[in-house]
């Protein structure tokens, strides 16, 4: 018996439910964060956030197809991380990473936080 | 992402959904 495995079977999966996010097909909820408006797939921001996971688990939420965040969520942040969400990619600017630190808090995702804890130490020891 | 230094992050990058509740 043999097995064969595909070793960028896990980032060509990402890459098309990254499509399929950018062509808007099948994305299943929208994510408000003040004015503006995200468009997404319940099941990637559940599979990435601990806040979205909670909320898309409980039987009185998981239908809604509209959820607003925080007010004191930055839109910029979450865009980062959304993008983060479907890429493994996350983009540090200078200007933003504490905003990037303080959504992924709120997101409950523990290890962007961490990671972007020691990039900050790291590039900043003062 | 040419231009842009990546740093690669070899941890784990999100949280594991458990079997069961």
């Amino acid at each position: 018996d043999s097995c064969i495995q595909f070793t960028r079977h896990a980032s060509d999966v990402l890459l098309n439910l990254n499509r399929l996010r950018s062509r808007d097909i099948l994305t299943d909820v929208t994510i408000l964060v003040n004015r503006q408006q995200f468009r997404a797939h319940k099941t990637v921001l559940m599979a990435c956030s601990g806040l979205f996971y909670t909320i898309f688990t409980d039987s009185l939420k998981c239908n809604l197809n509209a959820i607003s965040l925080d007010p004191k969520v930055d839109p910029e942040g979450f865009a980062i991380l959304l993008e983060f969400m479907y890429t493994s990619r996350l983009t540090l600017k200078e200007s933003l990473i504490i905003a990037i630190m303080n959504t992924a808090i709120y997101l409950q995702m523990d290890h962007v936080v961490d990671t972007c804890h020691r990039f900050i130490k790291s590039s900043d020891p003062s | 992402y040419e231009g842009v230094n990546t740093i690669k992050e070899m941890g784990r990058s999100i949280h594991e959904i458990p079997r069961q509740d």
